[in-house]
Parts: structure tokens; sequence; C-alpha cells
């Protein structure tokens, strides 16, 4: 992804289900041109 | 061409998913593709990525949403399997990534939607806060901005009602003035501005037969003007609502250089052959235009007709130094009079006291494309242009690549460059809301 200007990070993102709320980390890139 | 057509019009929907695997085959990659959306982009997107997308196994009155991930991919379709399902393809399946309510993992949670599992997997785990946190930890989502991009490439800066210079379809050697109909993914069905309402033709904005209005007078080339029918109203109030698309709009040629000898008239070289464009045959420079630009003529008539000739610019890619095809092994279409036995370039250019074009005058860059073949793609059949079937790369030299388009005969094939504005992703059509030509079936074959 950087060759576009894009790097992979690591988020912290929520998941919302019926047993309740909770955070787990995982990779997205992210554009930082 | 009358037979593609009564197909087309007969046209089922087609089923990408289905077709892939009775064949066996694979799809060109979205990012071999420059001028389609969310190329830049498609790097973020690969097999075991995350989302959250409509859970369709529920049963509840408000739509919920479940976690799947990417098994496979062709083009914008993934094949998509829900998380619980392990191993089990079963319940796999198809879907394209520019047109499903497909989100990153933790849209959800922000948008104040549900996770709820598919009912087929309520019982077979016990602590889903454990099982989805295993699956998910370290593993990849999509980008956040994934559809403001793809919103953002989706965006054509051609607009109903804009004036343009086109190549006239009944007469190559002339550009006809032109009024854009309609816009579809950077697709242009453009009216000619003088004919009858059947008079209408569809180009990609970036193919280089489109052009400025004032294109054909500035380079020299020759424009077409017709009678009374007008497809734009002959009222002369009416026609002032068109205006001249900018020139900025259109996709610029290579400079060229001209210092050090440039092509010439009588200069011979190999060009794709703009009527059979599955051909390469010899040709030869009948007039240098300004800008660039060269009218060429086909070597394959006995009596050559300047009403024949093609205008190429001096950097396109379907224009060859004499021996290309010999070198990389491609069928030339010999000049007329000439077979296998009697033609060699040295002596045909001997007999007809000719010199080929220099070979450094041509755009000879070769990139590395991804392009490979058994590849499944989109392409447009550019001599009926507005119809976008089901094809395969079957053939790649260089940056050349040679289309079949599936279930016809190869006579049909179509020699494009991997940069062509008139081939596209599987999927594209499906993106765009185009109807896709699907292969010909072996009873309408016989």
């Amino acid at each position: 992804a950087e060759a576009s200007g894009r790097k992979w990070e690591q988020k912290q993102v929520q998941i919302k289900t019926l047993e309740g709320e909770f955070s787990v980390t995982m990779w997205a890139s992210d554009d930082k041109k | 061409e009358s037979t593609r057509i009564s197909h087309a019009v007969l046209a089922p929907s087609f089923d990408w998913g289905a077709y892939l695997k009775v064949n066996g085959s694979s799809a060109a990659p979205v990012s071999s593709f420059q001028h389609v959306p969310l190329c830049d982009q498609w790097e973020d997107v690969c097999v075991g990525v995350k989302v959250e997308l409509l859970n369709n196994d529920a049963v509840l009155p408000s739509k919920v949403y479940w976690i799947a991930h990417i098994v496979q991919l062709a083009g914008y379709r993934a094949l998509m399997r829900y998380e619980g399902f392990e191993n089990d393809d079963t319940h796999d399946f198809w879907c394209n990534l520019g047109t499903t309510e497909i989100h990153p993992i933790g849209w959800c949670a922000v948008n104040g939607k549900l996770l709820v599992p598919p009912q087929s997997l309520h019982e077979k785990i016990d602590d889903w806060k454990a099982y989805l946190t295993k699956r998910l930890v370290g593993a990849k989502t999509l980008p956040v901005d994934f559809y403001v991009k793809m919103a953002e490439s989706m965006k054509y800066p051609f607009r109903q009602g804009m004036r343009v210079e086109v190549v006239d379809k009944d007469q190559l050697s002339c550009t006809r003035s032109a009024i854009v109909d309609t816009v579809i993914g950077g697709r242009l069905r453009l009216l000619y501005e003088d004919g009858n309402t059947e008079s209408e033709f569809w180009c990609h904005m970036s193919s280089p037969i489109l052009h400025p209005v004032g294109w054909s007078q500035q380079v020299g080339h020759k424009m077409r003007k017709y009678g009374n029918k007008s497809n734009t109203g002959s009222n002369p109030v009416a026609r002032k609502v068109y205006c001249d698309a900018s020139s900025t709009l259109f996709k610029k040629a290579r400079i060229v250089y001209t210092e050090g000898g440039f092509f010439e008239v009588g200069m011979k070289l190999e060009a794709i052959d703009p009527l059979n464009l599955g051909n390469i045959c010899v040709a030869t420079v009948q007039k240098v235009l300004l800008d660039g630009y060269l009218m060429i003529g086909l070597d394959i008539t006995e009596t050559p007709d300047s009403n024949n000739w093609f205008c190429f610019h001096a950097s396109s890619h379907a224009i060859f130094p004499a021996g290309f095809c010999d070198r990389n092994e491609i069928t030339l279409t010999l000049p007329f009079g000439y077979d296998k036995i009697s033609f060699s370039w040295s002596q045909y250019l001997k007999n007809t006291g000719s010199r080929a074009a220099p070979p450094r005058l041509f755009n000879t860059d070769r990139p590395n494309h991804g392009f490979k073949p058994g590849m499944k793609l989109e392409a447009v059949d550019l001599m009926e242009p507005r119809l976008i079937c089901v094809a395969t790369v079957c053939w790649t030299v260089g940056r050349l690549l040679r289309i079949h388009f599936d279930g016809w005969d190869d006579d049909y094939d179509q020699w494009v460059d991997y940069e062509s504005p008139d081939i596209y992703p599987v999927g594209w059509c499906e993106l765009i809301g185009l109807q896709l030509q699907p292969p010909l079936s072996a009873e309408e074959h016989l």
C-alpha cells in the first residue's frame, strides 16, 4: 500500500453484538498523502 | 456484427461467479486497469480481508449485519464467507464490492447497527465474543475511506450537451462534430450533430479518437460535414444550448520531438487495422499532420483509398516498426499481392522504393502490467462499441493484449493496449449499471 501513499496501520475497532460491545485491534490502510 | 447485436438483444443476465468456477478461470485484477474506480486502492483488498455486511440469513424485523471475509477475488467481485463457517464453503456467496452494502469492521458499532450471526450458525458457537476476538485480532479490514475514494473516482467531467469532435464511424479518415448524450462510467454516448437520429457512437472519454472542438482544423485532419438532418435539432436556438467541451477534459497525446527526424510520407510500418482489430498489417504513412498526428493507410488493397486512412498519434501503441510481428511471432497481414513465401520486409521495401520508419520513432516501453493469458475481463466490442462483453486475455505481447470474446470465433479477437480504456475488470458493468453481454452459447453458435 505504501507505493500509492497508503500505509497499513493497527486500528482499534468496536464490535457490537447482541451480547454487548467489545473492541479488537485490526489492520487497515490509511491515506498518508 | 448483426449477429452480435441480435445476441445482445436476447442476452440474459450473467453470473460471473458460476462462470469462473465452471471454467476454472481467474480474473484480471482491478489494479491492472488504470482508468477504473478504486484502481489505486485495490492493493488494500485481498483474500482474508474482513468486512461487515448485511446478514441475509436472519429472521429479525430490522436489518442486521454479520462479519465475513474474502475467500476469492475476481475483479470487483468477491466470494464471501460469514465468520463461523470456518472451512465449510457451502454457504459462500459472491457479491460486488462496489455495489453491495459492505463496510469496514467497526462500522456497525459506530452507526448503531447490530451484528447478529446467521441462523444456521446460532447453535454452533457458544461464546461469540471469544470466537470473534480470536478471528479478528491481527486481521485486515477495508480502509474507512474505501467508498469515499470510490465515489471520488466515479466523478466524470463530461456532461450531457457538450460538443466534441470524434472519428466518423462511417468514414474513419474523417472526424465529425458530436454531442454528448449520456455519460456512464466514463463512457460517452455521442450523437453526431449532423445526421439522423440513429447516428450514435460510443467511446470512452479518454479514447484517442475523441477530441475537443477545433482539433481537426488545428492539426489538419479532414472533417466531414453533413447536410440538413440534425440529431441535435435543426432549430438554431436549440443548437445554442450545447457548449464546446473544454480542451482540458481530453486526454493529451504525449509530446513528440521531431528533432533528428520524424515520420515522413511514404515510410512503411506495421499497424493495427482499425476495422479488423485482430489484424496487424503492413502500412504506410500517408500524411503527416501537426502535433505528432499521422494519417496511416494499410497496404492491404490493390488501390489505396484515402477514405480508408486512419489517424494515429506518433506515440500510439497501435503502430509498430517493420519487423515487430516477425520478432513476436504474430501473423502479419501482408500487402496486396504478397504471400508468406514472397514477402520479406527487405524485399518489399526494395519493390516499393520506400523505407521503413526508424524504430526509434515508436513508443516501445514494455511495462509490467499484470495481465496474463487466461485472465477474464469485460471488454468493449470496438466494432459495436455500445456492447461490453465477457472476454479473455488470450495472449500478451509486451504491452499488447489479444482479447478473445468468449464463445465467439477468433475472427472477432482484438488487439488492445494494456492501458486501453475499453477493457474493464470483472464486475465493472454491474458496478456502473451497464448490461454485460454473456458468451455466445453453443446453440447460438450453431
